[in-house]
């Protein structure tokens, strides 16, 4: 499982957008 | 150059130009290889650069010294792009906190990079509390240069740098939405609209860019519903 990649860059991306704001 | 190599590299008390080469060329390496690469780094190469981070913001800057502060933060971004690294950084005592002290408004590039990535802390669920931890450590570093707390948020959003902006609204809007009570989101947002925060949006909100927009999106879609709640 630690050899998932690319954590930081989907994080900074949510953000971006808007996505990691999103109620659930 | 194996992980080995940038370790002994950093163990040398390299300085300036040569420093700044390592840690370009370091970053680069965590980017690009696998990530056993960046487990072999692992915590004694993240020690390292922190050490490094820590002893270049104590000493008085230089622009070759802020270059290398700018690039150990891309290397930190590099390094926490996998589980391992993330976990590593987090586990970290001084991680938080020497992100936080780069939040910085005198050097735009590296705030921009800053705030971005303790943004990213901020949203992960786990391990819990961290969006505490993050306030926390912006509290205290606060207390040190006695100021208010949020004082490089909102001189950063009066900087000229659109991408400052977007980056102080994404961890302001990180801040408010992590907050689990209601009340303390009301708290967050009025210390900040009360340290001016409400007069920057009448002149953020002019800026044709996209990006900011999202944010400032995200901000009222967030106040509004608070205030229904309320």
């Amino acid at each position: 499982e630690d050899d998932e990649t690319g954590i930081m860059d989907g994080l900074l991306e949510a953000l971006q957008s808007g996505a990691a704001f999103r109620r659930k | 150059k194996s992980a080995m190599m940038y370790i002994q590299e950093l163990k040398a008390d390299y300085r300036d130009s040569q420093l700044l080469s390592c840690l370009e060329s370091l970053r680069v390496s965590l980017n690009n290889n696998p990530v056993s690469w960046v487990q072999n780094f692992g915590d004694e190469g993240l020690a390292l650069l922190l050490n490094l981070l820590r002893k270049l913001q104590e000493e008085e800057c230089t622009p070759i010294g802020t270059k290398c502060q700018h690039e150990i933060i891309r290397c930190l971004k590099a390094f926490m792009n996998n589980k391992h690294g993330l976990k590593s950084m987090l586990e970290s005592p001084e991680g938080i906190p020497l992100l936080t002290r780069a939040i910085n408004p005198k050097v735009p590039h590296m705030m921009v990079d800053a705030v971005k990535l303790i943004s990213a802390i901020s949203i992960l669920e786990r391990p819990e509390n961290l969006h505490e931890r993050v306030l926390e450590a912006i509290t205290e570093e606060a207390e040190k240069q006695d100021t208010e707390r949020f004082q490089p948020l909102l001189t950063g959003m009066r900087s000229s740098s659109i991408a400052l902006k977007s980056g102080c609204m994404q961890l302001i809007n990180a801040l408010i939405s992590r907050a689990e009570e209601l009340d303390f989101r009301i708290h967050i947002r009025s210390e900040l609209l009360r340290l001016g925060l409400r007069d920057q949006l009448k002149e953020v909100r002019k800026i044709e860019n996209e990006e900011l927009k999202v944010q400032l999106t995200v901000f009222d879609e967030q106040a509004e519903d608070d205030s229904e709640d309320l």
